[in-house]
């Protein structure tokens, strides 16, 4: 159902790949779990953890492909030096 | 402030984008925020060339990563005017910068401002109606797994990775919260959004806070 509904198609002849997006894809169903069970002692409107494209890559795939933003050290806002026109209103 | 407010209800957001497996939500954060301000000015929306981006900011790196502030810096010092993403289109990799001429019909920066929020998530909410939609960087390990609701746990704010863009927020219920709009496409999270308890600095949502002006 995953490979369908996320339009997978593995390489048959690498069944190393194969095999390795089933391990991940395990692990996270492992993780949801976890993540739901805290969730479900708090309100309907808590997150919910679950399957969706991202279930067969592995964390490290999945910070290296998608979390490459860089942070920057910024200033702490001060509302009296910026936020004048707020005072003003 | 109102309860609750959403750049979405004046017609100032556009459609959920997605990234693919292009590292540059930095770029995708950032046009968000221009798209939307230009809206906020009484422009009309437009979809800008997230493209553009990703090629021309010499001081990020594509595809492989980049940040919001470096960008917006950018933008700021070349005044480099944005063009329209079907002029420009994204192709979910890096490429050479196209050049246009100064002529050419875009929308440039005039300015922007970088703040560290924690601690005054309420002046925040105060800045994004003022403002306009905020570029923002959060930790989103545990985004990995998220299909909807309030994220109140499992979200640090010790490691900021990933850039989304505010465009909202509504406290009228018990769990007050942010309205974000990620790069992910539609299937990912509410049609493409999450949505962030506000006070608590989940996610490290407030620091590292930017927004643009045109």
């Amino acid at each position: 159902l995953f490979n369908h509904q996320f339009r997978r198609n593995y390489d048959v002849n690498n069944q190393q790949e194969y095999y390795q997006r089933k391990i991940n894809f395990e692990s996270s169903i492992r993780r949801h779990v976890y993540l739901n069970s805290v969730s479900k002692h708090l309100t309907n409107h808590s997150a919910k953890y679950g399957v969706n494209q991202f279930s067969d890559l592995s964390p490290e795939q999945f910070r290296e492909t998608y979390l490459t933003a860089q942070a920057k050290v910024v200033p702490k806002y001060t509302p009296l030096k910026h936020g004048n026109s707020l005072k003003r209103n | 402030l109102p309860t609750k407010f959403d750049w979405r209800d004046k017609g100032a957001v556009n459609p959920i984008q997605n990234q693919e497996a292009c590292g540059g939500c930095w770029a995708f954060s950032i046009v968000g925020a221009v798209e939307s301000v230009h809206v906020k000015n009484g422009g009309a929306l437009k979809q800008l060339s997230v493209q553009q981006v990703i090629d021309c900011s010499y001081n990020n790196h594509g595809c492989n990563g980049g940040s919001t502030v470096t960008a917006l810096d950018w933008l700021n010092k070349t005044k480099e005017k944005l063009v329209s993403q079907s002029e420009y289109p994204f192709k979910a990799k890096n490429g050479m910068c196209h050049y246009f001429a100064p002529s050419h019909d875009g929308i440039s920066v005039k300015n922007y401002q970088a703040h560290n929020f924690s601690g005054q998530e309420k002046e925040m909410m105060a800045r994004l109606i003022e403002w306009g939609p905020l570029a923002v960087i959060v930790d989103a390990v545990s985004w990995q797994d998220y299909l909807g609701g309030i994220i109140q746990h499992h979200c640090s704010s010790h490691n900021p990775n990933h850039a989304v863009l505010v465009i909202g927020y509504d406290t009228t219920g018990d769990v007050p919260y942010w309205i974000v709009r990620n790069s992910w496409g539609t299937s990912w999270g509410d049609e493409g959004y999450a949505y962030i308890k506000i006070g608590a600095n989940m996610c490290g949502i407030a620091d590292s806070v930017t927004a643009v002006f045109l």
